[in-house]
């Protein structure tokens, strides 16, 4: 198909190609998504976001950018420069404001994914990190048939067993489409009372586990419950740079 | 349209149809669906709930009734008995097992949604709760096309400013497709140590009532944290029936 010749021609200069996804929402996808481009930075990388979640898009939010604008040079779309000189692409720019919603079913979601990959020139990065909406509906599957050569999938769950049972297909999704697994975040794990020093594990424990074991991949980390890391989602700002000995970074 | 006139002879008895949304995932929409059941149980109504979730069922766990079976009765399918009486429909008893994904696009979905409205003997029921999934794609819009007369909408969000970004996206669909809108409920809006009592707002602070200050309608109720409540929908049992006393039910 021509679009995918388009596509190729347009991610070539990208050496590795990540998908974060999970099935089910409000996870923590996203806060992944932009404290790994922080992390990669940090390490001298070179970062852009693909933020596919059309309906609900919070990338430029986290990142301190929401409301920017999406350039157009000469026939093809530049994504916009945030911090760390991470590059980002997202639904978010195209809308007026924030409380207009996108109201499209599946061919129209399809149709916009397609265009962010064919017309956006993403130049020579090290890193893409594609960031997925909950489900395994239209946008994942777009982004599995259109992207070539994709080079691993990050799965994010919290410990609860409700959201076990959904992450569950999300991962037989991956392996159903022979897309690469590199291994399951668990988020939310636990939060430590800043005053007593007393844990709770608020959402359950084990789901992240259960889910690695289970379906034969690895736990990469356990993040804990942090106001502090809510609050640079909020903002804008770096967690990572504000907080660098914090339980979440070493995760 | 044939089917329309057909989900009218089938809703007919249901005299109030409630919508749940959020836009955002993750922020306990399903879990208010399966606990305001509840509670409109223990005042003697007549419950029906449908989980318009196709990708990531959850009402079932929830009322401990996953993997269950929906009966086929002469033409008409039956919903599944739960407890209190909570009738049930859900793509979570189509699936094989835990681990099957529903990989459609969003043809096939409308298609699922049609086919739940239109085939199942929803009967007499006092109030039909309908669980959205997020985003304000295929699902919501089949719904409000197909579904005669929607008495009210209810909103979930958590107090974060990414949430909040997310939702009001949800307000204006609701707004713009002229349904009638309950209000907000925030939910996980603070969080006491059961140790030494200290509060901590770990998903910031106001979200619900900002949103529902600026678009012009109510905030419901503000539900705390408790890893009670996880617990109760991980294992599928009544919350409000185990902890009458809580802040929860309160709420
Ligand atoms: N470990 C954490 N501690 C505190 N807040 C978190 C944590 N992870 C995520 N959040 C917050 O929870 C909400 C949901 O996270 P988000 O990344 O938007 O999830 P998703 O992308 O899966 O929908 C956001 O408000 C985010 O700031
Ligand atoms: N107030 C709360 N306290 C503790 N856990 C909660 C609370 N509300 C929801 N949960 C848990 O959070 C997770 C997400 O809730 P869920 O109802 O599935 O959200 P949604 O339907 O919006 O995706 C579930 O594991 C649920 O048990
Ligand atoms: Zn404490």
């Amino acid at each position: 198909e021509e679009a995918k010749r388009l596509i190729e021609e347009r991610v070539k200069g990208v050496k590795h190609r990540i998908i974060v996804m999970s099935g089910k929402g409000g996870v923590g996808k996203t806060m992944v998504v932009v404290n790994l481009a922080d992390m990669l930075c940090i390490k001298g990388y070179k970062v852009s976001i693909l933020d596919c979640d059309i309906h609900g898009p919070s990338v430029p939010k986290m990142l301190g950018v929401s409301r920017g604008e999406l350039l157009v040079d000469g026939g093809s779309i530049r994504p916009l420069k945030a911090r760390n000189g991470i590059e980002v692409v997202s639904m978010d720019f195209l809308l007026p404001n924030e409380d207009t919603p996108v109201i499209w079913r599946g061919p129209l979601k399809a149709r916009a994914i397609m265009e962010f990959l064919s017309q956006v020139d993403w130049g020579d990065r090290d890193f893409l990190l594609v960031d997925l909406p909950p489900g395994t509906g239209d946008e994942p599957l777009s982004i599995v048939q259109l992207m070539p050569k994709i080079d691993g999938t990050i799965i994010v769950t919290i410990p609860s067993k409700v959201s076990e049972h959904v992450v569950r297909k999300a991962v037989s999704f991956v392996k159903r489409l022979k897309l690469p697994l590199l291994g399951i975040v668990e988020n939310m794990s636990y939060f430590i009372c800043p005053k007593c020093g007393s844990r709770y594990e608020i959402f359950g424990k084990g789901g992240g586990g259960r889910v690695a074991r289970d379906m034969g991949t690895r736990l990469l980390a356990s993040i804990p419950l942090d106001p502090r890391l809510s609050e640079a989602c909020d903002e804008g700002f770096s967690f990572l740079s504000k907080y660098p000995n914090s339980d979440v970074y070493k995760a």
